[in-house]
């Protein structure tokens, strides 16, 4: 899911 | 990133300037919550923790360096600097009843049980109910200067163009963070009544009155 990738949004 | 999502975050910033300039520019935190902007310290601080760890791009490190450092200047205004006007008798919200919750929350549903995962996942439910102090000041006073009217819209918008950025970011990259996603839809809500009476009042320049 979305989560696993690097947080890129503040 | 998509035009969503930058307006968003530059109405972020531009509601932390206008409460930063009003409560600089009049020396009086009149009318503000101390108590949300506690909590807003608290968000970025659990937040960003991966801010020396993870690289993202000068833009969202500057960013998160800007939010961190004026949310801190904001407390320091109004519990040190400003002390004296502070409305210690409407800003009574009990905010540990906003911060339990997210906790037992944050623990419960998240993405992975690890304490960095745990922690955003915590400043993801505490911001969506953040703001909940400063609308109760609000309507406790039954009034709110245009300025902070003007600056709970640009805040209450920019969680509101994020909704548009992961519509956007589901339809062109099929990514999304449900958890992000219900947390920011229960906050653009939150501000729904006071977005009407901004839109209806102090856009035709009436005074924002809370019916009492």
């Amino acid at each position: 899911k979305g989560a696993r990738r690097k947080k890129d949004e503040l | 990133m998509n035009i969503f999502r930058l307006t968003g975050d530059l109405a972020h910033l531009l509601a932390i300037i206008i409460l930063l300039l009003k409560i600089w520019k009049t020396r009086s935190c009149a009318g503000i919550s101390g108590k949300s902007q506690i909590l807003f310290a608290i968000v970025y601080t659990t937040r960003y923790l991966d801010l020396v760890t993870t690289y993202v791009s000068a833009y969202n490190t500057l960013m998160k360096i800007f939010f961190l450092g004026s949310s801190f200047a904001t407390v320091y205004l109004i519990y040190v600097k400003f002390k004296a006007t502070y409305d210690h008798n409407h800003d009574t919200f009990r905010i540990e009843f906003l911060i339990l919750p997210a906790v037992i929350l944050a623990l419960l549903i998240n993405h992975a049980f690890t304490p960095l995962e745990i922690l955003w996942t915590f400043s993801i439910y505490l911001e969506s109910v953040a703001i909940l102090p400063q609308l109760f000041m609000v309507s406790k006073t039954g009034e709110a200067e245009s300025i902070t009217s003007h600056y709970l819209f640009a805040l209450g918008s920019y969680r509101g163009l994020y909704i548009l950025n992961w519509i956007y970011r589901y339809a062109m990259e099929s990514h999304y963070d449900l958890i992000a996603i219900v947390a920011g839809i229960v906050q653009t809500v939150l501000y729904c009544d006071f977005f009407y009476l901004y839109i209806t009042k102090v856009l035709k320049g009436k005074k924002l009155q809370l019916p009492a």
